[in-house]
């Protein structure tokens, strides 16, 4: 553990928490997208099976549950509790897009052909993908409010971070894994616009809208 | 051997 994964893994646990309590203050998920946090609870679920066959740490499983149970409580309260409130017209992204690509992928390109690696590679693809219906829901709408871009922040920063992570692991523990380098660089290429906005306009008090 | 990879990270 270092200081980019640590910080990696906060801003993860931040972005989660941010998003559940502007749901759950708002009694609202207006300007989410119900299908990019589908797609991030089938990253968990196909993930962390791993908590069954491997023990890391005690940090590693709590964090996993964490996940998990974050995930399946963001899809609960957008599908279920407060379902009236769901953008539904404009949360129009073809997840079938993402997900066959995806499972294919996983399937030619993984590091062991077995049932739980390559599950794990496709979750590592999956997740590199998985904000896009966010994204086109915020360029659908032109607009998100603060605290979705806090939370959009927040889950870009999470992999960047990692992205030094694992540079550092490189350099000092020769520890690499190319199919997670190669994710996660494609991961954040796709928040780059949104950082360019989010620096330039909502923290300096604007109101993220995309030019017309 | 580079098959098995640790999966310490989340």
């Amino acid at each position: 553990m270092n200081i980019f994964r640590f910080a990696g893994d906060l801003s993860h646990v931040f972005a989660i928490i941010i998003l559940l309590l502007k749901i759950w203050k708002t009694r609202s998920c207006a300007g989410i997208s119900g299908k990019s946090q589908i797609l991030f609870a089938v990253v968990y679920l196909t993930r962390y099976l791993d908590l069954f066959t491997t023990y890391v740490s005690l940090y590693n499983s709590v964090m996993k549950v964490l996940f998990l149970a974050t995930s399946g409580a963001t899809v609960y309260l957008m599908y279920v509790k407060f379902k009236a409130t769901y953008d539904h017209n404009h949360d129009s992204f073809r997840i079938e897009f993402l997900l066959i690509p995806c499972a294919l992928l996983s399937l030619v390109i993984n590091h062991d052909f077995t049932v739980m690696e390559v599950l794990w590679t496709f979750s590592i693809y999956l997740e590199s993908v998985a904000i896009l219906p966010q994204l086109f829901l915020v360029s659908k709408t032109g607009e998100a409010e603060s605290i979705t871009s806090h939370y959009l922040f927040a889950l870009g920063s999470y992999r960047a971070l990692y992205l030094l992570n694992w540079v550092y692991r490189y350099m000092v523990e020769s520890h690499y894994d190319l199919i997670a380098i190669f994710a996660g660089v494609v991961q954040t290429i796709l928040y780059c616009d949104f950082f360019y906005l989010y620096i330039t306009k909502v923290l300096k008090g604007k109101k993220l809208q995309l030019p017309a | 051997y580079p098959g098995v990879h640790v999966k310490d990270e989340l």
